[in-house]
């Protein structure tokens, strides 16, 4: 007797069934499968394990597998719901369906302040804005006075804080983005809505049809 | 009119990445 390897046998670790995400997420089966091409070739881009590592996610993100930034940090750590260092497949999938044109906005909404808390106490605080307000200035290059961020701060917790007890937290979140609605827009990529266009080599390995 | 910038909508503007990189061939 042979030792045959199945189709399943070669999927890695964190491998989930097109037809459970999509019924779990905006995407199609079809989509899946397509966001399966990206995947792999993503995870494979540095070290070839089926897995996308932190820095594999910053050289698809700026080319340069060194490059740090705070956001993409954030991103990296809400991609990687088990917090084991790395993002499988079905965590890809469902996180990026949040990105979706026709994912919920209250999903949208709860992961943009899940990315603004970066110590996940809950809340929003006034030092962790601070240190977003500076890491993005570092990153842009751009100088401002302290006093000015300090400002900047201060009126943005004014209008956001509504509680006054010097954080912001979900509720007050959700009230403030739907006075500020584009502080959401960079949580939809309406490049999803064609991602069967992106990676269309699926289309020859599929093997569910979509029910849609 | 600085005082009456908003500090989310400077990081949500400038966060220094767009994950439509991700899709980039």
């Amino acid at each position: 007797m042979g030792c045959v390897l199945t189709k399943k046998s070669r999927r890695p670790p964190g491998y989930e069934e097109p037809t459970v995400l999509a019924a779990e997420t905006p995407f199609t089966v079809s989509e899946v499968e397509a966001l399966y091409e990206l995947f792999k070739k993503l995870s494979s881009s540095i070290i070839d394990d089926g897995l996308i590592h932190k820095e594999e996610l910053q050289l698809a993100l700026f080319r340069n597998r060194n490059r740090r930034n705070l956001f993409a940090d954030r991103i990296f750590d809400l991609f990687d719901v088990k917090r084991n260092g790395v993002i499988e497949f079905g965590e890809f999938v469902r996180s990026l369906g949040i990105f979706h044109p026709n994912a919920p906005v209250e999903d949208k909404i709860a992961f943009a302040f899940r990315l603004y808390d970066l110590r996940q106490t809950g809340f929003i605080e006034w030092d962790e804005l601070k240190e977003m307000v500076l890491a993005l200035l570092h990153e842009s290059d751009l100088v401002l006075s302290d006093d000015f961020i300090e400002t900047i701060v201060n009126k943005t917790f004014s209008d956001a804080d509504t509680k006054g007890d010097g954080k912001i937290d979900l509720e007050e979140w959700k009230e403030f983005v739907s006075k500020n609605p584009s502080l959401i827009k960079n949580m939809t990529l309406p490049y999803l809505k064609d991602i069967t266009l992106a990676f269309p080599s699926f289309v020859i390995s599929t093997e569910v049809e979509d029910s849609e | 009119k600085p005082v009456s910038m908003n500090a989310f909508e400077l990081i949500s503007r400038a966060q220094g990445f767009s994950l439509e990189n991700l899709f980039e061939k």
